[in-house]
């Protein structure tokens, strides 16, 4: 797999593991699911990513594509909805994932998209400082990469 | 060393970076 490819995707891996979910959050397969993604939000903000909603994200969905896929969804529109309502921007400019490609294939460059939109939600949220600050402490390459995919987010929002 | 003085300049911008974005208001503008 060409480098440039996964770069994005295997750093904001490191950084999702510091959210220390119960599910499992070490490989892109083991994200497709949705489960560890879904835990991260929320923590960053439970207010919005409540306990129903997290409710609603199957965790037994093992290898079923279409389970996956309804996860991802769940977890896409909340986080565009977030964006709109909660942190007042718009990311239409943003290429939203190809969800269907993260549950069938695993592919790490959508996965990468959805991640670097979460990673939006963490920078900006009412807690942003404590993550902020556990990003600083991540290796400067993951760093380097993290700092990257919040430019291109910033880049792409309209007020 | 000059290895030595582009991590030093790396550290310099990631931590530009990343404190300026702790300064930003949070949530929606007004």
């Amino acid at each position: 797999m060409d480098d440039n490819k996964t770069a994005l995707v295997e750093s904001l891996i490191i950084w999702l593991q510091t959210f220390n979910t119960p599910a499992p959050c070490t490989t892109v397969a083991e994200l497709t699911t949705g489960a560890a993604m879904s835990q991260a939000l929320n923590q960053i903000d439970p207010a919005w990513f409540t306990e129903a909603w997290l409710g609603r994200i199957k965790t037994d969905v093992e290898d079923n594509w279409r389970l996956k896929v309804n996860n991802l969804k769940k977890i896409l529109q909340m986080v565009v909805d977030y964006y709109n309502e909660v942190l007042g921007q718009e990311i239409s400019n943003f290429p939203l994932p190809e969800l269907s490609l993260v549950a069938e294939h695993s592919d790490p460059v959508q996965l990468g998209r959805l991640l670097q939109l979460i990673l939006g939600c963490a920078v900006r949220c009412e807690r942003k400082q404590e993550y902020i600050q556990i990003i600083m402490t991540l290796e400067e390459s993951v760093q380097h990469v993290v700092m990257t995919a919040i430019q291109e987010l910033m880049s792409r929002e309209t007020m | 060393d000059p290895n030595m003085k582009a991590g030093a300049a790396n550290e310099g911008v990631l931590a530009n970076f990343f404190n300026s974005l702790l300064s930003k208001k949070t949530g929606a503008p007004g």
